[in-house]
């Protein structure tokens, strides 16, 4: 098992 | 058996009805999507009783406009399962906002016509990704906050 990669999220649109 | 499915067969509570066909599907799922990973962990129901349930918690990679993402998901494991379908999280960071919608409620609870429609054996854990990972590079269910502006410029006579 790993630690996992960073969580991420598209920039907010406006 | 592998290490990996008997180390996840020992995570796996005996109230678990099907726990062969449950850590098969789990070891397949993270040998193929390696940022999630299983957990015990307390659920609590609407009713507010709670009871430790097997999650599959981390990242799912979407792609959208051009971008890949890590998308924080947490899938719960009944232990009915596989003949019923995982309750299914995003799980946004304190950098990012839910974005509600057909598919997220204001909680990040994740609806999609698969879970409704889930039918084992038809219906599994890699299919269920599957999908996410498709229906969420349409409609993110998560965005990033907005950066903090700074305070509006007191205008100097």
């Amino acid at each position: 098992l790993n630690g996992g990669a960073v969580p991420s999220a598209p920039p907010t649109y406006t | 058996m592998t290490l990996t499915e008997t180390s996840i067969k020992k995570m796996l509570p005996t109230q678990y009805k099907y726990r062969d066909l449950t850590v098969r599907e789990i070891t397949y799922v993270i040998s193929q999507y390696k940022d999630l990973k299983p957990l015990m962990d307390a659920y609590v129901f609407n009713d507010g009783s709670s009871r430790d349930l097997m999650s599959l918690t981390g990242t799912v990679p979407v792609s959208y406009r051009g971008n890949t993402y890590n998308i924080p998901v947490c899938l719960w494991l009944l232990d009915t399962y596989p003949y019923n379908p995982p309750i299914c999280f995003v799980k946004p960071t304190s950098a990012m906002m839910i974005k509600t919608g057909k598919h997220i409620d204001a909680n990040g609870k994740i609806y999609l016509p698969y879970l409704h429609e889930w039918k084992h054996p038809q219906s599994d854990l890699i299919g269920l990704i599957q999908v996410m990972i498709v229906v969420f590079g349409e409609e993110p269910p998560v965005f990033s906050r907005p950066t903090t502006q700074p305070p509006f410029p007191a205008f100097q006579a």
